[in-house]
């Protein structure tokens, strides 16, 4: 049974997208199957494995509206298993339809079905909000990574990303656990990374991982051309980073 | 009549908050008076004004639930003359709320009401996203300021929002004008980021604002402060670049 885990954090820009598909590459070369889902509608995820968000046959909206099984939205990226389920703007649809439907924090669990058996690790990139997309994401995932960036907006927003995931815990999936705190970008140059560096370990050091991600333009330019950051420069500090977060990962119980 | 301008990016960390918080006051100290409106759950303009979340008698959300009128949920900010109608979590209720209800696009703009008379301008700040809390304030504004970082995602998001806003102006609110687009955190050293402003200034120009917000430490630790940049350190060049900012607002018609 593959490990499903959810890359969540309302906060934005902190680095949710570039978690998702580098840790995805490195687990996937590490000769995991990956399957990688695009839950934002600006479909980041999708863009950054060099797909068109404007050309696609299929997405994830697919799943959600119910006409198409999870295994005929995967796509094969250029990196070896790793395989996507890309989104595009379709998906805003999928929030607002979602609203008085029942069942509606649970349409992407159930959906998932067979899709479990076959990869080892499913990754889901979710937007910058705790809105529906999200809580389905919380309950299909067996847990939760949260990458957060060392300033002080990020950090606010932290105390309650926790709250709802307990909520998520108690009223919609028992068997939520939290993979952990990533911290990005971090610089150690620069006072304010440090000092929130040291708060968060502080307050929630047994959650927070051990791999830290520094701040590194290579990861910033792997998008624009469609790679994981193993891909595109594989000696770089960004890309030792995530590969040294995927062997973590992976010392984890599943 | 006071001038409405929306901050808008469904892009998360562009800069949406810092520009609406250090924008506001750059205006109150050259003689305007300046209400922020802060439109995000997260309530981070809130906090970054030095205003607890956790503890607020009155927020935006009683706007939206019309138990209070927009006058009586102003606060005093410690500029002069920088007023702020806060926001709380409670906000997220008011997304999920306003799907089925009538003009559920126009309720802000008639929650402004007679704001718009006591204040010379009233700045929007809105979360990552294109929800029913960015629609009111698209609706309800006579501008929009784009704030987009010099990076691949963010560019990639651009068009999709001028779209958007296309959209608003046929639909909504004919008279909405685009501001201009703000290219904030941009390090001249970092070839990406020259990449994308040229490409962003080739394809957009007339858009394009003059004034450019550098990647500046001190930005983003002003908030931890609970001031704004012009308060916490006023020679910085963040604070410099948004006093310019404020200037070329200012020379715009209203
Ligand atoms: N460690 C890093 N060093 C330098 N740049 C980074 C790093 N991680 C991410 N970036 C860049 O910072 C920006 C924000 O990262 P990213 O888009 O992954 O965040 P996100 O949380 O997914 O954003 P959103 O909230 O919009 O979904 C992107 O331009 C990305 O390329
Ligand atoms: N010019 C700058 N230089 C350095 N840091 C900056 C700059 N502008 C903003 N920051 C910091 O970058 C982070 C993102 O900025 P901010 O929170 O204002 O973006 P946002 O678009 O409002 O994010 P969200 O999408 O979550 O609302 C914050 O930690 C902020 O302090
Ligand atoms: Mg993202
Ligand atoms: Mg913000």
């Amino acid at each position: 049974m593959g490990k499903v885990i959810a890359v969540v954090n309302q906060k934005g820009g902190v680095g949710k997208t570039t978690t998702a598909i580098n840790l995805s590459a490195s687990l996937a070369v590490s000769g995991k199957k990956v399957l990688l889902i695009d839950l934002d509608p600006q479909g980041n995820a999708t863009d950054g494995l060099g797909f068109s968000t404007t050309h696609l046959p299929v997405s994830v909206y697919d799943l959600f509206t119910g006409r198409k099984e999870i295994l005929e939205l995967v796509f094969k990226s250029t990196t070896p298993w790793l395989h996507l389920v890309p989104a595009n703007i379709n998906l805003v649809g999928a929030e607002v339809e979602l609203v008085g439907a029942y069942g509606r924090e649970f349409v992407l669990k159930t959906g998932l079905g067979k899709a479990a058996e076959r990869y080892d690790y499913i990754i889901m990139d979710c937007p910058p909000s705790l809105g529906l997309l999200t809580l389905n994401a919380l309950t299909a995932a067996h847990s939760v990574l949260i990458p957060m960036q060392c300033e002080y907006y990020a950090m606010r927003g932290l105390q309650h990303l926790l709250k709802t995931i307990e909520q998520v815990r108690q009223s919609l999936n028992p068997a939520l656990q939290i993979e952990g705190i990533l911290l990005t970008m971090f610089d150690g140059r620069n006072n304010l990374n440090r000092q929130v560096f040291d708060e968060v370990q502080g307050h929630f050091n047994d959650k927070v991982l051990e791999s830290t991600i520094p701040r590194n333009i290579i990861l910033a330019e792997a998008p624009s051309h469609g790679r994981p950051v193993l891909d595109y420069d594989v000696g770089s500090k960004g890309a030792q980073a995530y590969f040294a977060l995927a062997k973590e990962v992976m010392t984890h119980a599943a």
